[in-house]
């Protein structure tokens, strides 16, 4: 474990937490996209299939544990609290995820580390996490509303993927067997897409912020 | 016993 690893699940974990934090504070959900969230939640399912089989260590199946329960706790506050699904811009996130979670899947049996059904799972559950944004990518140029993607939640997710790109080139360094080209691969296209995610919120938020000077 | 690398990056 390298501290760019360590950090990375720390900041992936706050940015989780942030979001949950803030969609429970304020009771409002408006300018999320479920359906990103959603994949998420899928993302942790099916890439933690060996929770029960093989044991790394209790930091690692800690973590594992709580990323699945935060990131469903997002999904159900979105689903089923009264208040927050109300706030819910259901008109405006329409991205046909099933596509996502269809290429993906497909990709995944196509391209794996082994043709098992634990390699697949975890071959479609690192693709999908590098496009679970869209959804939300597409929701944010429709709406601009950035009120509930507060700048920390953006920070986080942004440090959390920079450092694993840390990690995996600290660890292509210093271990003699270090080869994950499809983390590696899938990880850099998902740094792409959060680039361009960070670059509508900040066109977003600038346009909020000028819709806001004193008129 | 697995050899290879298990997964364990988060």
């Amino acid at each position: 474990m390298n501290i760019f690893r360590f950090a990375g699940d720390m900041t992936h974990l706050i940015s989780i937490l942030v979001l949950l934090l803030k969609i429970y504070a304020t009771k409002s959900c408006s300018g999320i996209s479920l359906k990103t969230q959603e994949l998420y939640a899928l993302v942790f399912l099916t890439r933690y299939l060996d929770l029960f089989t093989d044991f790394i260590s209790v930091y690692n199946t800690v973590m594992k544990l709580v990323f699945i329960a935060s990131s469903l706790a997002i999904v159900w506050c979105m689903r089923m609290h009264g208040l927050v699904k109300r706030s819910y811009d259901k008109e405006l996130d329409t991205f046909r995820h099933y596509l996502l979670v269809a290429g993906c899947f497909a990709l995944a049996v196509l391209v794996n580390e082994k043709f098992t059904f634990q390699e697949i799972f975890w071959a479609f559950s690192i693709y999908l996490e590098a496009v679970a944004i869209l959804p939300q990518l597409v929701l944010l140029q429709r709406s601009g509303n950035v009120d509930n993607l507060t700048g920390q939640y953006i920070f986080f997710l942004g440090a959390y993927r920079a450092l694993y790109l840390l990690n995996w080139i600290y660890r292509y360094f210093t271990e003699v067997r270090f080869s994950r080209w499809i983390a590696c691969v899938s990880g850099i296209v998902q740094t792409g897409l959060y680039a361009d995610f960070f670059y509508y919120y900040f066109l977003s938020w600038k346009n909020n912020a000028k819709l806001q000077l004193p008129a | 016993a697995k050899d290879e690398v298990t997964k364990d990056e988060l």
